[in-house]
């Protein structure tokens, strides 16, 4: 049975796509069958494997609002073990539709139930913003990972995030759990970055995990999207594409420790 | 009469609060009067200006939904010619209070028409993702100041704004004017930065204004809403902050050359 974790953070930039992408194909070269939907209109995770909007007719729009079945609109990345279900533009009114229908917090999870036998992993990458498509994927869930950049004003979001967690926690979801917390975008140079590892390796010892894997800034992994592939093929050997490898590891191991 | 400025992008973390702070700020110093709008949930620009949203009971959500006039909940900075209106917690809820009302898109336009007479320059901070909230930013605002980090997906994203502010013109506000294009975070060691400058440059030469001044990947930019204060008070000297008095003086500039 698979298990479906979601990527969010409502603070803007803070490495979801990145991490999204790179954890899934870190987890796929292990060997296990991982799906990666992107909940995002802006369409970050669709580009970043490569694939291109244009060409898709089907997307998570009809599935979310017209009920479409979502086993039909998976694409093969190319990567093994690695499928992916696109997000197309019209994803960007969703929310508004989503606002007049039964059931509208649910329809994401409802459309996942199938697919939960056929993946071992389902990774969902969400966008900034607690909107509509958020609760979704939250409420779907079974846990959430939490990208935090070791910057001021995402420490000070988490917060807010932790208590819109409760909130689902309260009625749509009950046994939303958190996988954890990576730091990303980690700059050894700046005293900023180490005084927010410090504090969220402090506040959340005996609370919550913190992975180990700090991912650090490296261009690499800014660069990987305009080639359309995860840091992982297009830079192995960069010290982005290793962090991504050690925290697919690392999470893998905190699986098999449950 | 007062400028609206909207400053917007739906791409997350490419410098829209920096930009709004410290544009602000630039132009309160030559001695203009600005109000800086808060209108993210996450309240990033209410907390780099040193207010703490605890005590804080009316905000824009009462404005915006109670429609309670906004001049009652203008904070002063401290700084000289400097206003704002903060964003609160409840601003997270938004979005489903405004599907229900009418005028739910012009809400902020009608309450900011007194104002214009009160300030030469409203600043408005607008949250990633286009949500309801960002569509009453656009319909109040006079023009649009897009911040751009100099990354992949920021440059991807660019034309999925242009369009929503297409849209945002066809109906809801037909004069709605793009400012300019303001690059942020470069970074002159990546080859990636340059590619992303030069690219914005060429594609826009003759249709839209790109700005000259280019803000640089600047640590102390980072490290002054810990602080509570604009970069240009935290660290005058800092390369940041110069870039944005930079910014501040070819802004008016081109206001002057209307
Ligand atoms: N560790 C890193 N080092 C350098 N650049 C990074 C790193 N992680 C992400 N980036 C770059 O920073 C930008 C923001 O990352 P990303 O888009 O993954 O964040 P996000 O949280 O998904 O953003 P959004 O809130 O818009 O969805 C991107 O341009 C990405 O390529
Ligand atoms: N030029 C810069 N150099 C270094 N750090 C910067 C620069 N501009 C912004 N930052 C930092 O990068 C992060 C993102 O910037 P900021 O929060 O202003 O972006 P945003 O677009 O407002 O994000 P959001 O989409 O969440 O609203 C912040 O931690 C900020 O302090
Ligand atoms: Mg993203
Ligand atoms: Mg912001």
């Amino acid at each position: 049975m698979g298990k479906i974790i979601s990527v969010s953070n409502q603070k803007g930039g803070v490495g979801k796509t990145t991490t999204a992408i790179n954890l899934s194909a870190g987890l796929a070269e292990h060997g296990h069958k991982v799906l990666l939907i992107d909940t995002d209109a802006q369409g970050n995770s669709t580009s970043g494997l490569g694939i291109n909007r244009e060409n898709i007719s089907l997307g998570l729009h009809d599935a979310i609002i017209d009920e479409f079945p979502l086993i039909e609109i998976i694409i093969d990345t190319g990567y093994e073990n690695f499928h992916a279900i696109p997000s197309t533009r019209d994803l960007s009114g969703v929310d508004a539709e989503l606002f007049q229908i039964e059931r509208r917090e649910r329809r994401l999870k409802e459309g996942l139930h199938i697919l939960k036998q056929e993946y071992d992993y389902i990774i969902i990458d969400c966008p900034p913003s607690l909107t509509l498509l958020t609760v979704n994927a939250l409420t779907a869930a079974d846990s959430v990972l939490i990208p935090l950049q070791t910057e001021y004003y995402a420490l000070e979001g988490l917060g807010q995030l932790l208590g819109a967690i409760n909130l689902i926690r309260l009625g749509l979801n009950p046994d939303l759990a958190i996988e954890g917390i990576v730091l990303t975008m980690f700059d050894k140079r700046t005293r900023l970055s180490m005084q927010v590892v410090n504090e969220v390796q402090c506040f959340f010892r005996d609370r919550e995990y913190v992975f180990d894997t700090i991912i650090p800034r490296n261009v690499r992994l800014s660069e990987a999207p305009s080639y359309g592939k995860p840091a992982l093929y297009y830079d192995p050997s960069s010290i982005g594409a290793q962090a991504y490898r050690a925290l697919s590891k690392e999470f893998l191991k905190k699986q098999a420790g449950m």
